[in-house]
């Protein structure tokens, strides 16, 4: 749950605005807070947003962290249904 | 395989990411 916790965080550091979604110009905003390139934000964004429609949801989010902290593995097997 | 390759960077750009996340929350430079 901590790591849930701490992804939901990031998720709202990214989405300001509380949407509910993150969107390429929301990470673009983190350009001047975080030590990332335009181009590096570009590239997370691509990689979390698993389906490509181009909004971020908490789940894609937080399957994306899952993934940094326990390895692919781990997050692939957090996605299957039960 | 340059699809391999490709992952394994954006693997490296995520933990970039979530690592400067984790600084920033923590406040550590």
């Amino acid at each position: 749950s901590t790591v849930l916790e701490k992804s939901q965080e990031f998720f709202q550091i990214c989405d300001t605005e509380e949407k509910g979604f993150v969107t390429r110009w929301d990470m673009q905003r983190l350009l001047g807070e975080l030590p990332l390139s335009a181009e590096e934000l570009e590239n997370v964004f691509d990689t979390l947003d698993a389906d490509g429609n181009g909004y971020l949801t908490p789940d894609e989010f937080s399957s994306g962290f899952s993934e940094f902290v326990f390895g692919p593995a781990a997050a692939s097997a957090a996605t299957l249904p039960p | 395989d340059p699809n391999i390759k490709g992952a394994a960077a954006n693997e490296g750009v995520l933990a970039n990411f979530f690592n400067s996340l984790l600084s920033k929350k923590t406040g550590a430079p």
